[in-house]
């Protein structure tokens, strides 16, 4: 297994899973 | 009020490993020979300074102990439970003279907020939640969270206490359709909260707008795993699991604690590290807790084993002390020691270097 196995990341997760989330 | 003398005592060399980095610095002898059931520390203030205390518990008995010269310590308040069993000690950390309480027989029944005395005064106690309470967990400034209820009325629900230990107030999280069985902050962000499921998912909260961000499925292989620590970097989510279910593996020993990496956007996670027991020890995880990059765990032997989390193997092995094992361990939250707890009631406290 490597990093690419995880998929794209983004050091922004937890902003744009905030927004992507319903209310 | 009884005084309990420090005992200085020489560290069981058979077996340990790297016996060095553990010393006993101190000892609280439990004078009523009740089982004891947790540890755990807390700040208490009076007359403007605060003190590092320890708050110790028996089935009926929470007791507040402070500090004294040379690493005594002196009893100061007893809160008494004759109706309900006390299960665990609930530390609050960022909030001073206030600890809560978790009571039950199997499942906790009530939380419970312990307030310690001021000056003159009798420690005062509040009961905060009650039902069918599932886990709970003291958070940063001064946070309590807790779910409660069956799958269908599953409740989550964050109370915030002032520094003082004073008012609170409730904000409900959205519940993940599946019983939460544990909970871990995020460290270094304030606003995310993980929990594990029953059915070894790994949810992501937003603590400021109770947003469920996420349900992750994890690996299967370890069942009903605890996170005992969670930290972002990179963009990737790294979580330390203990799997009091993993069977011994005959190539790499028996696996205590688990470091996995999850990307929190695609949800894709894997297994980076297993902490395995040294060859020669036996025991699957009982008990445990993790601060920073040190891990500890009470095994089924007995034994306490320690793990450096970035280097990845068992620097430390506590055998039992005169032949009674070890119960439960706690790293405390007001300094770097480790309070051990054993079934008899007493309690060690060692510094680990």
């Amino acid at each position: 297994c490597s990093k690419a196995d995880l998929g794209p990341v983004s050091l922004t997760w937890f902003e744009e899973l905030s927004s992507e989330a319903p209310p | 009020h009884s005084i309990e003398q420090t005992e200085m005592m020489e560290l069981p060399a058979s077996g340990s490993l790297n016996p060095g980095k553990l010393h006993l610095v101190s000892k609280l002898k439990n004078p009523s020979g009740s089982c004891s059931v947790d540890v755990g520390a807390v700040w208490w203030e009076r007359a403007g300074s605060k003190e590092p205390c320890i708050i110790t518990a028996c089935e009926d008995v929470v007791s507040l102990w402070k500090p004294l010269d040379t690493w005594q310590w002196e009893k100061v308040y007893t809160w008494h439970f004759t109706e309900v069993p006390v299960l665990q000690i609930v530390p609050v950390p960022d909030v001073h003279n206030l600890v809560c309480v978790a009571l039950g027989s199997l499942e906790i029944r009530e939380i419970r907020a312990l307030m310690c005395p001021c000056d003159g005064e009798h420690g005062k106690q509040a009961l905060l939640k009650s039902g069918d309470i599932k886990a709970v967990l003291g958070l940063t400034k001064g946070r309590l969270v807790s779910s409660s209820g069956t799958v269908c009325d599953q409740q989550v629900g964050v109370m915030s206490f002032a520094e003082d230990g004073g008012s609170k107030e409730e904000q409900l999280l959205m519940p993940p359709e599946e019983t939460v069985l544990t909970f871990a902050e995020v460290q270094g962000m304030q606003e995310a909260l993980l929990g594990t499921t029953i059915v070894n998912s790994i949810v992501i909260w937003n603590l400021k707008t109770g947003q469920l961000l996420k349900k992750m499925h994890i690996d299967d292989s370890y069942q009903a795993s605890t996170c005992h620590r969670a930290y972002s970097e990179m963009g990737l989510l790294f979580v330390v699991l203990s799997h009091p279910h993993a069977k011994m593996n005959e190539s790499f020993g028996s696996p205590v604690f688990q470091l996995m990496v999850i990307n929190p956007k695609t949800t894709f996670n894997m297994g980076v590290l297993l902490y395995c027991l040294p060859p020669g020890q036996a025991g699957r995880f009982l008990e445990g807790d993790v601060k920073d990059h040190v891990a500890a765990a009470v095994l089924t032997s007995g034994t306490i084993a320690f793990w450096d989390l970035l280097l990845g193997h068992c620097t430390a092995l506590l055998p039992p002390v005169s032949d009674q094992n070890w119960s439960f361990v706690k790293w405390s939250g007001t300094d770097s020691h480790l309070l051990a707890g054993r079934k008899d009631g007493d309690i060690f406290i060692y510094r680990y270097s």
